[in-house]
């Protein structure tokens, strides 16, 4: 987390607040609504009190406007810039700015007012940016459920104001995993039209052949449709598909989209019902199967006929020699077969049936 | 887009132009010609800013990865404490 210069904050733990004008996108209940609930993400984890005006002058003014709006700090229509706030300080201090150029929700559908008022209305109580694409301060938008707080969002603005003395339970959002942490592992991992997806946490990184760095993003972000905690992953490419796994329901993704339909139950794939989840997919090009892996077991379901093989469940261990009994995620490039367990990465070579190498499990993340 | 002699990846002037927008947004890069003609330094230096900053791999150049992140919707309020 970062603070402002000089550690600007209110040195009255009681701050007043007041909304100027509202925007037309929601109703004036649905804004009132969610600037209170914004507030409160910061008050119930500080002695923070705010006390709403109707009229003259509060500390934190709140209003909509497009591109020069009387700041000198002009919006740029739709998009980009979505709103600014003023650090703790008289005046201007404190004000806090919304694009009128935007659309405002209260969903998912377009940009969601509550979580970019609890972002800006931390500029207002004085925290800066954060690094942490897992933090509610870090300045790049993305629409999540749940509370916004990140451990590095709590810590920041206890070093401003302390802990709230009567504290309320809150379940802060863990930080984004760290792609060189040694003991690394992965939720899933699978091909997406020539990249890489792998699948942590709210988290993915993408990993395109032309791009040095992989790029972390939420899930969320992305498909705000499917679940932020993911099981298991692969693609079809003959079909352009990716199917999704998570618990005992499944997504199709065309691209980015998702296909209707969708989400179906796993058994819908011929596996019994006392299966729950399903650890690893990989679709086997040369085979045209597709390995799903539960427990210390997998199964082979057949793209081309859309039904289980026989013969299964099998043995992980017995038909993959030298792999461990167990795998998070599995990934299939010509002719080897990569899985991961925990921190550890199994090249295994479909044709001569055995492991190749053992590496960390992040050397694919260039850690 | 003046030839700065910037080892610039970037594709085209649109990019040249949002990222240097971007970079007296966030990262307070100088004003007019100074901060990219005359000081190509400091265009540089402020692209590594905001590839650190954004955890990419920190080039000085504008490669595709650094121009996505630009284009993402934000919060207007600068990345480096002003």
């Amino acid at each position: 987390y970062n603070h402002f210069p000089r550690h600007l904050k209110w040195n009255n733990n009681t701050v007043t607040f007041r909304i100027l004008n509202y925007t037309p996108d929601l109703a004036k209940s649905d804004v009132d609504r969610a600037v209170r609930n914004a507030l409160n993400v910061w008050a119930d984890v500080t002695p923070l009190i705010f006390k709403k005006l109707h009229q003259g002058n509060a500390d934190i003014m709140i209003s909509f406007g497009s591109k020069e709006h009387g700041d000198y700090n002009p919006f740029d229509g739709p998009n980009g810039l979505l709103a600014h706030a003023y650090p703790p300080g008289q005046g201007i201090g404190g004000d806090t700015h919304f694009d009128e150029d935007e659309h405002w929700s209260k969903d998912s559908s377009a940009y969601n007012l509550y979580i970019v008022a609890a972002h800006e209305l931390g500029h207002a109580l004085g925290m800066s940016h954060s690094t942490d694409p897992g933090a509610l301060m870090y300045p790049v938008y993305s629409y999540a459920t749940g509370y916004p707080l990140s451990e590095d969002d709590i810590e920041g603005i206890q070093a401003l104001y302390g802990p709230n003395p009567n504290p309320r339970k809150v379940k802060p959002k863990p930080d984004a995993p760290n792609k060189c942490d040694p003991m690394l592992s992965f939720d899933a991992v699978t091909e997406l039209r020539g990249e890489t997806i792998i699948f942590k946490d709210r988290f993915y990184w993408r990993i395109h052949p032309q791009m040095p760095e992989p790029e972390q993003t939420l899930i969320k972000s992305t498909w705000p449709s499917i679940p932020n905690k993911v099981d298991a992953a692969y693609e079809n490419p003959e079909k352009d598909l990716v199917i999704i796994f998570s618990g005992i329901r499944m997504w199709a993704l065309n691209g980015y989209n998702l296909v209707d339909g969708y989400p179906k139950y796993i058994h819908k794939l011929g596996l019994p019902k006392t299966i729950r989840k399903i650890d690893a997919a990989v679709y086997i090009k040369d085979t045209g199967k597709t390995l799903l892996f539960t427990d210390e077991d997998y199964w082979s379901y057949d793209e081309a006929t859309s039904t289980m093989d026989s013969g299964y469940p099998r043995s992980i261990e017995d038909d993959f020699p030298g792999m461990d009994d167990e795998v998070d995620a599995a990934a299939y490039h010509y002719g080897y077969l990569y899985f991961f367990h925990e921190h550890v990465q199994y090249e295994y070579s479909y044709t001569s049936r055995k492991v190749i190498r053992i590496q960390r499990t992040n050397s694919i993340l260039n850690c | 887009a003046p030839s700065s002699g910037l080892p610039l990846l970037s594709k085209d002037k649109d990019s040249w132009l949002l990222a240097e927008k971007y970079l007296r947004h966030f990262y307070a890069l100088p004003a007019g010609l100074q901060g990219t003609q005359k000081m190509s330094g400091t265009f540089q230096t402020k692209i590594k800013e905001m590839q650190k900053f954004f955890n990419l791999k920190v080039t000085g150049n504008l490669d595709d990865n650094t121009l996505e992140v630009m284009k993402q919707a934000r919060c207007g309020v600068p990345d480096i404490g002003e």
